[in-house]
Formats: structure tokens, C-alpha cells, sequence
């Protein structure tokens, strides 16, 4: 899982 | 950025737009929970701790400024301001706030992705803004008078989390690798908690009533 990918939302 | 993302996130700076609205030209904060507001000012205050280390779009960073700012002068402005403190509905927005808080930070030091600080503040905002709304949801219930600027405010947040929903399916789909359970559960949670509210609002809109809820 790529978390980092996430962290784009708001 | 898809055009579901992109809708969520207008839907939700319109929501704060129309409680700042109401609250700065009208100067009253009637049906407005105060603790909704601490709750999301925290929410904001937690999961942008990144605003200043990592950045991804200008469009990102803007839009973090404005929620954080957006949601702390919303609750100076309950709190502080004489006059919009003088509407603020305090004998029926009773709800303890600190029964979602800790709850929501226990289970951010159990269930996350990874145990960094960042990361399981992060987590724990994740947790607290899905539930962040329940406040707001019962001082409604009991005000029984909803005017037509707090019922908006609501929709509009309500539209912002199921068109998020719609930005992770999408993602999903064209995206590789996108999985998050702890984002897709919370977020799931958070918006089964407007259905009952939707129900309301669109058919008070449907049948050109004023929205009221059932006790």
C-alpha cells in the first residue's frame, strides 16, 4: 500500500 | 485530479463559504454546533501537519490554508465575536465532543499504517471527521427550526463526502496500487451519516416545505 499516494486529498 | 475529486473539493469549500456567509454578513451562528466546529478545526490542525514539509500543488497547499483558516475563524467567531455569539444555541448544543475525541485517538494509535506521529495524527483526523458531524446532526434534531443557510451548509458537506466516494472508485479503477482501507472505511461511515439528513433535506426541497426533522 502506497500511503504516501494518499496524502493528495484533502 | 478527476472531476469527482474536483467536485468534492468545491462542494466542501462552498459548505464553509455559506457558514462563513451566514455568520459574517448576518452575524448569527443560530443551528451552527460550536462543537462541530472545534472538532473540524482539530481535524484540520492534525491531518495538515505536512502543509509546511511536504509539498504536492500549489492547488493542495491553497486549499489546506483555507480549511485550516476557514475552520479556526469560524470558531473565534462563535466563541469571540459579541454578536454572533449572542445566536449561538449553547442550551441545546450539548454534546460531549471528548466521547469522540478519545475514542477516535485510540483507535488512530491502533489501526494505522504506519507509527510515526505524523502518521497516526493523520489517522486520527481521518477518524474524528467521520464523525466530527454528529454534533451538528443533533443540535439539528433538536432545534427543530432549520433555516434555509444551515440545511445548505450540511447538504453541502454531505455532497462533498459522496462525491469523494466517487473520486476513490474512480481512482481505483484507473490508478494502480490504490488501496486504503482506513480512508474508505471512515469515509464510508461519514457519509451513511448524512443519509437520514438527505432523506429530509430533498424531500422538504422536493415537496416545497421547509425542512424540518423528525425528533
Amino acid at each position: 500500500v502506497d500511503s504516501e499516494l494518499l496524502k493528495d486529498e484533502l | 485530479m478527476n472531476a469527482f475529486r474536483l467536485a468534492g473539493d468545491m462542494t466542501h469549500l462552498i459548505s464553509v463559504l455559506v457558514l462563513l456567509l451566514k455568520i459574517h454578513t448576518i452575524k448569527s451562528c443560530a443551528g451552527i454546533s460550536l462543537k462541530t466546529q472545534e472538532l473540524y478545526a482539530l481535524v484540520f490542525a492534525t491531518r495538515y501537519l505536512d502543509i509546511f514539509t511536504d509539498f504536492i500543488s500549489l492547488y493542495n497547499t491553497v486549499m489546506k490554508l483555507i480549511f485550516l483558516g476557514s475552520s479556526f475563524s469560524i470558531v473565534w467567531y462563535m466563541r469571540r465575536h459579541k454578536l454572533v455569539q449572542r445566536s449561538y444555541d449553547k442550551d441545546h448544543d450539548t454534546f460531549r465532543h471528548q466521547l469522540l475525541v478519545l475514542p477516535c485517538l485510540i483507535l488512530a494509535l491502533l489501526i494505522h499504517e504506519q507509527f510515526t506521529f505524523k502518521e497516526v495524527m493523520w489517522t486520527f483526523s481521518i477518524y474524528l471527521e467521520a464523525v466530527a458531524i454528529l454534533p451538528q446532526l443533533v443540535l439539528l434534531q433538536r432545534t427543530r427550526n432549520i433555516d434555509n443557510l444551515t440545511g445548505q451548509y450540511v447538504f453541502f458537506l454531505g455532497a462533498y463526502r459522496s462525491l469523494y466516494i466517487l473520486n476513490w472508485i474512480y481512482r481505483y479503477f484507473t490508478e494502480p496500487h490504490y488501496v486504503h482501507w482506513i480512508t474508505w472505511i471512515s469515509g464510508l461511515v461519514q457519509t451513511l451519516l448524512y443519509a437520514d439528513f438527505f432523506y429530509y433535506y430533498i424531500s422538504s426541497w422536493k415537496n416545497n416545505v421547509k425542512l424540518t426533522l423528525p425528533a
